[in-house]
Parts: C-alpha cells; sequence; structure tokens
C-alpha cells in the first residue's frame, strides 16, 4: 500500500472511480484521471490504482456511491488543504 | 464462490 497526499491545487479532484461493496470490483478503482485537476497535479496517483482509505476513513464494504461520497466530502471540506489516499498499487 | 463472483454487477463509475 502507498500513502498519497493530494493537494487542493485545483477546483476539481480530478479522478474517475469506479466499483464498490456489491459489484466486481469491491474496493473502488480509478479508471481515469483528468489533467488539470488536483489528483493529476499531483503526479502520483495512477490509474487501475485501488483506493483503501481516503483521510483514514476505510473504504472497504462500502459501496460505490458511499466512497464516492466520502471522497467528494473529502475534497470539498475547507478545513485541510490536501487529502491523503491510501492506495494499492495497480 | 468462482461462479458467485461472475454474478456481481459491474460497478457505475463516478467522475469525482
Amino acid at each position: 500500500a502507498v500513502l498519497v497526499r493530494v493537494l487542493k491545487n485545483s477546483n476539481t479532484l480530478g479522478i474517475a472511480i469506479e466499483g464498490g461493496g456489491s459489484t466486481r470490483q469491491p474496493l473502488p478503482r480509478i479508471v481515469s484521471i483528468q489533467k488539470g485537476g488536483s489528483a493529476h497535479n499531483c503526479g502520483q496517483l495512477r490509474t487501475g490504482q485501488v483506493i483503501l482509505e481516503v483521510d483514514g476513513i476505510p473504504l472497504q464494504g462500502r459501496e460505490h456511491k458511499d466512497a464516492a461520497r466520502i471522497i467528494a466530502e473529502a475534497f470539498k471540506t475547507k478545513e485541510k488543504g490536501h487529502i491523503d489516499f491510501l492506495g494499492k498499487d495497480y | 464462490v468462482r461462479e458467485k463472483r461472475l454474478t456481481l454487477p459491474p460497478s457505475e463509475i463516478t467522475m469525482l
């Protein structure tokens, strides 16, 4: 597993995810990274990586929408200028 | 177990 810190230096996070509980892909996986988004600027996230935790919140067992909401809220909150992703290499 | 996995649906995709 690898810890990646993404700085919120763009208006968008810029990732697309698939997967979640009760699907063929039980943990959310990054399927694309948009240029110019914070994730792309960070340079350490890769398409195909599976996300285990977001800011210390485990995503195991969460439905897709729930996992997406957690990531969206982590990006939206202004309390912190970054998001920590615990990822598993692809 | 393998058959069960194959019956799981694909996931939707969300842009964040």
